[in-house]
């Protein structure tokens, strides 16, 4: 859209405008689609970017926001689709591999969650579900997918920052995004959840240190794609099961997302690694989203050759 | 977060580990890695947001058990002011 800052944080209500602009101004590529409802009853859409074909495609998933103070992570999903759309035409990694893969991006998923952080909480990392007749607040939402729910890393405590919820898929947000891939999860290569900080390429698994069936496969593309990005701006990133380079968590989206039998399962965590934390300065959202975007098409080529 | 730090703390021991993890518990701090106490480990570095009302009893219970810390962010409300966008400013509006 025109005069639109990608080098600035966004409230949601310009990231709706955003997503509305986009698809009005890129309607041979893009679709705007209703995925469901927040708990404080906003609605959640993403978008399909999906080259016209006759052929069957397959899906690459891409939700950012799932934390509500990690404000890089929308503003790369909003990047990305920039990035995209800009290159699609003249650049042949794009092209080629929309012609065989439909790309969809939730660029906010813990709406609720976010807009509290922009008005009351700036540190606010939960979503805003009411436990305990009003008495706390908030779900982890990466603590309340369902496969390995509430086993370890997790609290069953309301006014916990790494609250699980009140049992799997609890809450409208979590529920939102299992229903949608579970219907699509043949057709789904590639899940991607974009995270800050700690410049981490995750794999499964998170509740176990056990390594994942395609292990081998999903640290040479993480390694891959960790090496284009140093070459970009220098920046290291670390890549491993979550268990193991990280720490233990249960109910995460990656794992779930990985058990549902979804091959190539990532969690990235953007820059940097504890001089900014989650107050990223907007000087720095430029080269994050550069060097991220060049991790993730990576990835997204190697998914595609395979 | 007026005058609120994030401090960059190294557990050198596992006497060290226990006793940031009582710190955790005893001062409301804000683990920003890693988020559980229980993952503290002796070699792996912490972040914590510390609330200006515990920033001295933090600091002198780190001095006293001789567990070395760095400031990261001086002023977290400083930090956040200066990355949000200015009113008025240019970027797109809705």
């Amino acid at each position: 859209p025109e005069g639109y800052s990608y080098n600035v944080y966004h409230p949601m209500e310009e990231i709706y405008h955003w997503m509305y602009q986009i698809k009005e101004s890129n309607s041979e590529l893009v679709t705007q689609h209703y995925l469901g409802m927040t708990y404080e009853n906003r609605p959640m859409y993403y978008l399909k970017i999906s080259q016209p074909s006759n052929k069957a495609k397959k899906i690459i998933w891409m939700d950012c926001g799932i934390h509500a103070r990690e404000w890089i992570s929308p503003a790369f999903c909003q990047w990305f689709v920039k990035e995209i759309l800009q290159n699609y035409k003249t650049d042949p990694k794009i092209k080629s591999f929309l012609q065989n893969l439909d790309v969809y991006i939730l660029p906010v998923l813990n709406i609720d969650g976010y807009i509290y952080s922009w008005t009351t909480e700036r540190l606010w990392r939960k979503s805003r579900s009411a436990h305990v007749n009003g008495t706390c607040f908030g779900t982890d939402l990466n603590r309340n997918f369902n496969g390995s729910w509430g086993s370890i890393g997790v609290s069953h405590n309301c006014s916990s920052l790494i609250f699980c919820g009140t049992g799997p898929e609890s809450e409208p947000e979590t529920k939102a995004v299992a229903r949608f891939i579970e219907k699509r999860k043949s057709d789904v290569l590639c899940f991607l959840t974009i995270h800050s900080y700690g410049q981490y390429i995750l794999t499964p698994y998170g509740y176990k240190t056990d390594l994942a069936s395609n292990h081998q496969d999903l640290v040479e593309a993480a390694e891959k794609a960790a090496v284009a990005l140093k070459e970009k701006h220098g920046t290291n990133f670390t890549v491993g099961p979550t268990s193991l380079v990280l720490y233990k968590n249960s109910g995460s989206s990656r794992d779930w997302a990985h058990m549902i039998g979804i091959p190539f399962s990532y969690t990235f965590e953007l820059r940097d690694k504890g001089a900014y934390g989650f107050i990223l300065p907007p000087d720095q959202i430029q080269p994050t989203c550069e060097e991220t975007t060049t991790a993730v098409m990576t990835i997204i080529e190697y998914v595609n050759q395979k | 977060y007026d005058g609120d730090q994030v401090l960059r703390v190294l557990p050198q021991t596992s006497e060290h580990v226990k006793q940031l993890q009582q710190l955790c518990d005893t001062l409301l701090l804000d683990l920003w890695k890693p988020l559980l106490p229980e993952d503290i480990q002796a070699g792996e570095e912490l972040h914590i947001r510390v609330p200006a009302s515990s920033l001295q009893e933090l600091k002198g219970g780190l001095n006293q058990h001789l567990i070395s810390y760095a400031v990261l962010i001086r002023d977290v409300q400083e930090q956040l002011d200066s990355s949000m966008p200015r009113e008025g400013s240019s970027h797109w509006r809705v």
